[in-house]
């Protein structure tokens, strides 16, 4: 999905 | 990524791997919440349901299994073990912690940045992650054993805590579209928990170093 939606954090 | 959130990774894993570890040497689990534990693998667990979906990079890929596979051997060691189940401290350990689950599970139904499966238990995650050291304080005031919490392991534990919120601030103000306000809120209050726990933890520490000089 598009980064914002994306959680990248652990 | 920065190097807050590289170092927070590092410090919180490194946490869980000297807990199994020294369940692991001393075959004992004496002083340890398993339902501390079983909430803490819960939360790896829902968090990471988009491990076979989305892709974000190789690191956070590896971590994520690395994540549900130590805190899963963990509860593994001290459910399953034949020497370590023994020393569980089943009588002590009765936090209710099937009402915290649920209060969790209708607060991200509530209160989440999407309502769709993945959003709901990712917010339902990070709302358990910030109350689930409540059944080891809790135990940690009943019993007082410190013994298989090592210093080290409240210190990366507070390490992970420290790092994840100075990432935060970094990211506000690196970073134009920074709303991870759900986490941010519920890392914070999952600070000042474990800030309770810290000081709880050296109240042990100091009565215990007393008594072994007496």
């Amino acid at each position: 999905g598009d980064i914002d939606s994306e959680h990248d954090e652990l | 990524m920065n190097i807050f959130r590289f170092a927070g990774d590092m410090t919180h894993l490194i946490s869980i791997l000297i807990l199994l570890l020294k369940i692991y040497a001393t075959k004992s689990c004496a002083g340890i919440s398993l339902k501390t534990q079983e909430l803490y693998a819960l939360v790896f667990l829902t968090r990471y349901l988009d491990l076979f979906t989305d892709y974000v990079s190789l690191y956070n890929s590896v971590m994520k299994i690395v994540f549900i596979a130590s805190s899963l051997a963990i509860v593994w060691c001290m459910r399953r073990h034949p020497l370590v189940r023994r020393s569980y401290d089943k009588d002590l350990d009765t936090f209710r912690h099937q009402y915290v689950v649920l209060a969790c599970f209708v607060l991200a139904l509530v209160l989440h940045e999407r309502f769709t499966f993945q959003e709901v238990f990712w917010a339902f995650s990070i709302y358990l992650e910030a109350v689930a050291i409540l059944p080891q304080l809790v135990l940690l005031q009943r019993s007082g054993n410190v013994d298989n919490l090592t210093g080290q392991y409240v210190l990366f534990l507070g390490a992970y805590r420290g790092l994840y919120i100075i990432n935060w601030i970094y990211r506000y103000f690196t970073e134009d579209h920074f709303a991870r306000w759900i986490a941010c809120v519920s890392g914070l209050i999952q600070t000042a928990l474990y800030a309770d726990f810290f000081y709880y933890y050296y109240l042990s520490r100091i009565k215990q170093d007393t008594i072994m000089r007496l």
